[in-house]
């Protein structure tokens, strides 16, 4: 999780709480929106006995995180009125543990409501065709426009060496349901968005196989990755003619 | 072309 958003958000408060772990923060430029929920069965065990914000820097988080190894067990732990966050490593056969300590901050972050959408088009496709449908256009052009109907998901891109576009249309896997495509309509909706947050968006496709396209006409798009005890949720404003 | 907006265009701050 870390890794996929720390070239979009650098300091963060993780709200800790009886339910977990949860993160809301915005990119520098007010456009994109990280928001992470990590619910207490991705842990074992969780404890919390009072509400705390951690704030944290992620770039130093992950220079403490790189320290690990992949299959290491991770433990966590802040006191009351902590000024540092405590990670432990053990590797599996308990032969090597390391343990460090990185300082927190006070972070005074701007909180965002996000209102309860129903959505005109959700589209749940494959992470990595995601992925890469937006790195090839980021090739051609700034800007991507995602057109959903009933037939298909198109989207599009022009830019100064020419245009194109990709087009997807609904298609399930028996064997896999992350390798499906599948597109709830409303209505159609039409929106252009940044590719440059897309891509970066699209870091998190490691964490889950299927990824999740929320749209409705003039409002931020939700890209949604899902995990196994919570989800990894970007919004982006769209960007939208005179 | 169409012009970035901003989040707050459409999120309130709480």
């Amino acid at each position: 999780v870390v890794e996929a958003i720390k070239d979009l958000v650098q300091d963060c408060n993780f709200d800790c709480n009886d339910d977990g772990i949860q993160l809301q923060a915005m990119d520098n430029s007010h456009v994109a929106l990280v928001s992470m929920k990590l619910s207490t069965g991705a842990f074992s065990p969780f404890r919390c006995d009072r509400n705390i914000a951690l704030g944290i820097n992620l770039n130093s988080l992950m220079k403490v995180l790189r320290a690990a190894g992949n299959d290491d067990i991770l433990t966590l732990k802040a006191e009351d009125q902590p000024d540092s966050l405590n990670l432990v490593f053990e590797s599996p056969g308990q032969d090597r543990m390391s343990e460090y300590d990185i300082k927190l901050m006070d972070i005074d972050q701007e909180h965002l409501g996000i209102p309860e959408t129903e959505y005109a088009a959700t589209i749940s496709l494959p992470s990595a065709e995601f992925q890469r449908i937006c790195r090839d256009l980021s090739a051609l052009s700034e800007s991507v426009s995602i057109e959903a109907s009933k037939d298909g998901v198109k989207f599009s891109c022009s830019g100064d060496i020419g245009n194109g576009s990709v087009t997807l249309r609904p298609h399930t896997n028996v064997e896999d349901e992350s390798k499906s495509t599948s597109i709830a309509l409303t209505e159609p909706v039409n929106l252009t968005f940044s590719l440059k947050y897309l891509v970066n968006f699209c870091k998190a496709s490691s964490l889950s196989g299927s990824v999740q396209l929320c749209l409705s006409n003039e409002v931020p798009l939700l890209v949604e990755f899902k995990m196994g005890a919570g989800y990894l949720r970007f919004y982006l404003a769209p960007k939208i003619g005179d | 072309g169409p012009k970035q907006r901003s989040l707050f265009t459409f999120f309130q701050k709480v």
